[in-house]
């Protein structure tokens, strides 16, 4: 048996809603440890990895691990019904692996709502990664900045145009665009240390100078699942995609890995 | 312009 509860509101719905404009159906696997996912957004260009441990819900029970396959965005649409102060049950029982039971009971506990939700199958959304510890010293070059200003660089550039060079060095993390109607550039002078203040720019990693062009599109999309946070980490390879991550609690983490273009 | 690959090219599937 699985079952977890949160408050309606909790920081699983608030991601559940903000991964929607890239990721349909997911999979999710829990453990005792808590509750991953993974995810393709519908072009494949973007890889999401997130684990939330169980101490970040209300109550939290997983007996046996378990995987499956759930349309998020139909769960978020249940999701949606609950009123504020609902406290928020998600279930799967043993004897019925083919549906989860999302349950809605009222703060005075007058009013239950039980909800049915069928499961998909989203095995094609499992890619095989390494061990995050193993990858994360792969990356040239890893920064951490306050979500708000990753967002507000995002939505800066995309008035010019589609694609973003995040160049990093030494003296100079930069944000830049070029389109027909002129460019954007946004330059960061990073402080050097392992405990990034809340407030600054970053550079935890620095294996040699780096530069990525991605696509805005999916840049504004992690923009905005980081903006449920302070802070942003992102890492730039040559060899692996870019890697977004916002830390949830301890030991939680929610990952983007996203394809960067390549010139031939 | 630069071309887009997709994230499969650097992660197989499981």
């Amino acid at each position: 048996m699985f079952e977890l509860t949160m408050a309606k509101g909790s920081i699983l719905q608030g991601v559940l809603e903000a991964i929607l404009d890239l990721v349909n159906v997911a999979n999710v696997d829990c453990s005792s440890k808590g509750f991953s996912l993974q995810a393709l957004d519908t072009e494949h260009v973007v890889f999401l990895s997130l684990f939330f441990p169980s101490e970040v819900f209300r109550s939290y029970r997983c007996d046996e691990d378990c995987s499956m396959g759930i349309a998020i965005a139909d769960m978020v649409d249940l999701l949606r019904a609950s009123n504020d102060g609902d406290i928020i049950t998600i279930k799967v029982t043993d004897q019925n692996f083919e549906d989860i039971t999302i349950t809605f009971e009222s703060p005075d506990k007058t009013k239950t709502t039980d909800m049915d939700l069928q499961l998909v199958d989203a095995r094609s959304h499992r890619l095989k990664i390494s061990e995050w510890h193993d990858m994360e010293s792969e990356y040239q070059a890893i920064f951490c900045m306050p979500s708000a200003q990753f967002m507000l660089n995002c939505k800066s550039l995309s008035v010019i145009d589609d694609d973003v060079v995040i160049r990093v060095n030494e003296e100079v993390i930069s944000f830049s665009t070029k389109g027909k109607s002129g460019c954007v550039n946004i330059s960061h002078v990073p402080n050097k240390t392992d405990n990034p203040e809340k407030a600054s720019v970053t550079l935890t990693h620095m294996r040699g100078p780096v530069s990525l062009t991605l696509n805005l599109r999916y840049m504004k999309s992690c923009a905005k699942v980081s903006t449920l946070f302070d802070q942003v980490k992102i890492g730039l390879s040559t060899k692996l995609p870019l890697m977004v991550e916002c830390k949830i609690a301890e030991k939680g983490y929610i990952r983007y890995f996203v394809a960067p273009k390549i010139t031939e | 312009g630069p071309k887009q690959p997709t994230i499969t090219n650097y992660f197989g599937r499981a």
